[in-house]
């Protein structure tokens, strides 16, 4: 590994993002996603925390920019270079900065984020058939209002699971319309346009007007790439048109024909010959992941590593499944040293992917109808005869409890095995003592012992101040205690009388668990530590309660 | 008999990367990168700072370190990269 000269380094751990723009290509929260776990990459091996600004300066401002984008090294059009970033310090030291003229995904081709329809937002599933036809891009077909949509699951016939893809008829990115969707024709400069356009702007971006008029309403936003678009050359963003006309031969399909490199092209209107208007059709991608995961290293103070392995390595691999070389690691630790002990503040959590709904509840679950994977928070997670319990709206799934590979069985309905309890659980225990199982919902909990059970009943009843409208967490403490948090606060109680102690209690969380979240969601033991859980994230414990991990509960508990 | 393919090389609006011939490649990559620069300012003719900069290319990027613009080395100077010098000037 290399640093800059005089070891350029931030002379504070707490270093600040915040993200300026958004590319076309990529969905904004898949791009949050992904600036999140590339400074996660760094986090857990060093003592930095990253957290995320909406305003103001921050040490690493991110952008997307084009060509000639506003400091002294442009890029390149589409490949060569994809980004650069600058060592460490003020102004626009920290930096990073991405060529919007590559084609952003996570790496392996496009990757639709759906919006509306009634997939709660899952990515498109490519291929997938539709009325006995195959597709694999996103389709007008079936729809008379020419908005673009996927299917969700491999058949759409059997699983009707859709959504909208991007499209400028649907929202728009960025500007000052509120990501109203575009107004076609609209006026600009006595102009009329039917279509995104880059015309009144030099930076090669698409936009249109969300009203009908732009010179007067001065509404405005950026279209959003469909993923049919090209790339690059001088049309970035445009459909290609097929068939299209080059050297008077006429092309039903992306060609490389007239190129030396041979990368696959089109034209976007009928005739290259006419209007030499083109870009390069969509391949794999640059991950945007790995991508920002190298410049952020850059950010930090790492220059580029000669070892083909390493992330600092100059040039562009795609690798599945990352992780960080020792090379990495060591260079890192040089500047920051080794991270030891708790992360004073937790990554911030995007806007989850899927949203809670209570819809109607099929009469047999199947597997793909609930996706563990595409949880990103859970109700409560708890143990119960020394497995792993995952709850979320109105379903469980069950991990063995052996190691991190034991077994995963899943989703099965709440109510199908403790059929008195609500859609939603916010946390549960089982009493060592009894095999008791506690339950708690809102401001009741019920009390489980087979298939009878107490309940509902006021937590009042355990104690607990009126002030306490829910218990967010239970932790069985010895035999006969178990801690129960709500809020930032927890209180003590005797399974043995169903009381809280009253002496010395409530506790503040954060005084007796150094470095968790102060209002966590959950807590439990697992395989000899315990856990806190709160939002995507979980901190786990030593029994002398140092935090000896922060991970995610996706990727480290869960075979996500 | 099927003719040979005629194959015509166009110059694209809005390519950036045009058909350079390989060491229009090579000099431009090795200026970019900061390999050309400092041996360039050291007053060796053109020839030598090309194959000394090759060299400390090679080097850098853990190419096989011939000096000469072969075509792993040509290849390298094709793939996708991070736009940070690999030597700071």
């Amino acid at each position: 590994y290399k640093t800059f000269e005089g070891d350029l380094k931030w002379d504070h751990n707490d270093v600040t993002y915040r993200i300026l723009n958004y590319s076309p290509d990529l969905d904004s929260e898949l791009t949050d996603d992904a600036f999140a776990r590339a400074f996660k990459v760094w986090s857990d091996v060093t003592p930095l925390t990253f957290t995320r600004l909406y305003d103001g300066t921050a040490d690493i401002m991110i952008s997307f920019g084009k060509g000639d984008h506003g400091d002294p090294y442009p890029f390149d059009g589409k490949d060569g270079l994809l980004a650069h970033a600058y060592p460490p310090g003020k102004g626009i030291q920290g930096d990073a900065h991405f060529d919007d003229d590559e084609n952003w995904t996570l790496g392996k081709g496009p990757v639709v984020k759906t919006r509306y329809g009634n997939a709660e937002g899952a990515l498109c599933h490519f291929p997938f058939t539709f009325e006995g036809k195959s597709y694999s891009t996103c389709t007008t077909d079936g729809r008379a209002d020419n908005l673009p949509w996927c299917s969700t699951t491999a058949d759409f016939g059997r699983d009707k699971k859709y959504g909208f893809c991007p499209s400028e008829l649907l929202y728009t990115i960025g500007g000052n319309a509120d990501a109203a969707p575009c107004v076609f024709p609209f006026t600009f400069e006595g102009k009329e346009y039917d279509g995104c356009t880059t015309e009144g702007r030099n930076d090669g971006y698409r936009w249109c007007a969300t009203t009908n008029n732009f010179d007067q309403d001065k509404k405005y936003g950026f279209c959003p790439s469909r993923d049919t678009a090209v790339s690059g050359g001088n049309s970035e963003g445009e459909p290609c048109h097929f068939p299209f006309t080059f050297l008077g031969q006429s092309y039903d399909a992306c060609t490389n024909e007239g190129r030396g490199d041979g990368r696959l092209w089109c034209a976007t209107t009928a005739s290259y010959d006419d209007d030499k208007k083109w870009g390069f059709c969509r391949d794999k991608g640059y991950s945007l992941f790995l991508v920002a995961a190298h410049e952020f290293g850059h950010a930090l103070g790492l220059d580029h590593s000669n070892i083909r392995q390493a992330l600092m390595y100059p040039m562009y691999t795609y690798v599945e499944d990352f992780s960080l070389h020792r090379d990495d690691v060591a260079g890192i630790q040089y500047l920051y040293g080794r991270r030891e002990g708790p992360v004073p503040t937790p990554p911030r959590p995007t806007t989850p992917f899927i949203s809670k709904t209570t819809t109607t509840t099929p009469k047999t679950v199947d597997p793909n109808a609930k996706d563990i994977c595409k949880v990103n928070k859970f109700d409560t997670i708890t143990v119960i005869k020394k497995d792993l319990y995952f709850f979320s709206d109105g379903y469980y799934w069950k991990k063995s409890g052996r190691g991190n590979n034991g077994e995963l069985k899943g989703p099965f309905r709440v109510s199908e095995r403790w059929g008195a309890l609500p859609t939603v659980i916010d946390a549960a225990f089982e009493d060592l003592l009894t095999g008791y199982l506690y339950f708690f919902s809102g401001s009741q909990f019920w009390v489980y012992t087979g298939q009878s059970y107490v309940g509902p009943r006021n937590i009042e009843k355990l104690g607990l101040p009126a002030s306490v409208k829910v218990v967010q967490g239970a932790l069985q403490r010895g035999k006969y205690k178990v801690l129960l948090f709500s809020g930032e606060e927890y209180w003590r109680m005797d399974v043995k009388t169903q009381k809280v102690d009253e002496k010395g209690y409530p506790r503040y969380t954060q005084n007796t668990f150094g470095g968790v979240p102060s209002q966590p969601n959950d807590a439990f033991q697992f395989n000899g530590h315990t856990y806190f859980y709160w939002d995507r994230f979980y901190w786990r414990l030593t029994s002398t309660k140092l935090v000896d991990r922060v991970g995610y509960v996706k990727y480290d508990l869960l075979p996500c | 008999w099927s003719l040979p393919l005629k194959s015509i090389h166009v110059t694209f609006p809005g390519d950036i990367i045009k058909n350079m011939t390989d060491m229009e490649l090579a000099q431009s990559y090795l200026t970019r990168f900061g390999y050309m620069e400092k041996l360039q300012r050291s007053g060796f003719q053109s020839m030598v700072s090309t194959t000394n900069a090759l060299k400390k290319m090679q080097q850098h990027l853990g190419l096989e370190e011939t000096g000469q613009l072969d075509s792993a080395t040509v290849e390298a100077m094709k793939q996708p990269r991070c736009g940070l010098p690999d030597v700071a000037n």
